[in-house]
């Protein structure tokens, strides 16, 4: 059987916001290490990766790997009814075709579960390949959101450029032009508040706005966010989740013609 | 201008 205890079910809300624009359904791999997401958009253009790691929840226990295909519209439909404050447990038996959440408010005086139909997914697994990147930028993930947000009035497109000094933003179409330089933060009092650059090579790369867009709906979940590029490969936006783990973005290139 | 690349051939099927 499984079973998975969570004492602030908001993380759980936040990992739904931060998946659910960018896929329709998905396959929750869990197994005694924690729980992982892996997944393409439709369109093959992004790729989700999820990893909870089992020591971060309040209680966790998965006696057979257990792959759960999940209509996120439905779990979004059951999230919601949850108080961020309330006390989560997912629960599944072996083999089973349905999973059960249940959330406790803090007084335990209120205790409601919810039954979902699991589906079944063909899903591909996918190996990601090891790779070392030109360029690892670390910023306040509010101000990429910003960024990303801003950029997007201006074109489809936003170009990325990373170079020692700082890395540079830019978008453009009918309206004009906008560029947006970050330079390495020489002194910040919080850590999180930093821009960092790690720079092997310098890279430029451009990508869709749309799915960056998407990707800062996991802004919520950490206070940085990593962007990693090499030339020709896909860009990987990281959010950390406290003791949890991770989610990462894969993005590909637009690519001149 | 440029077009949108994909994903398919970077990521190996497992």
């Amino acid at each position: 059987m499984f079973e998975a205890r969570l004492v602030q079910c908001s993380m759980l809300k936040k990992v739904l916001e931060a998946i659910k624009e960018l896929l329709n359904e998905a396959t929750f791999d869990c197994s005694d290490a924690g729980i992982q997401l892996q997944a393409m958009d439709n369109s093959h253009v992004s790729l989700v990766s999820l990893n909870l790691r089992s020591d971060g929840f309040d209680k966790y226990r998965c006696d057979r790997n257990l792959s759960m295909g999940i209509n996120l519209a439905s779990m979004t439909k059951i999230m919601k009814c949850a108080g961020n404050d309330d006390v989560l447990t997912i629960k599944a038996q072996d083999n089973a075709d349905n999973v059960m959440f249940m959330f406790e408010s803090q007084n335990q005086e209120k205790v409601s579960d919810y039954d979902m139909k699991l589906i079944n997914l063909d899903q591909e697994h996918l190996g990601i390949p090891e790779t070392d990147y030109s360029c690892i930028i670390k910023m306040p993930s509010g101000e990429f959101a910003r960024i990303c947000r801003d950029l997007s009035q201006f074109g489809e497109s936003v170009v990325i450029s990373c170079t020692k000094e700082g890395v540079k933003f830019s978008a453009a179409g009918d309206v004009g032009a906008a560029n947006i330089k970050l330079a390495q933060t020489a002194n910040v009092d919080k850590e999180e508040e930093a821009v960092t650059i790690e720079m092997q090579e310098p890279v430029t790369l451009t990508f869709a706005c749309r799915y960056l867009n998407s990707f800062t709906k996991a802004t919520a979940l950490s206070p940085q966010v990593q962007l990693s590029m090499s030339a020709d490969v896909p860009l990987v936006v990281e959010y950390k989740i406290g003791d949890f783990g991770h989610i990462r973005y894969y993005l590909a290139p637009k690519i001149e013609e | 201008s440029c077009t949108q690349g994909r994903l398919d051939g970077f990521f190996k099927v497992l």
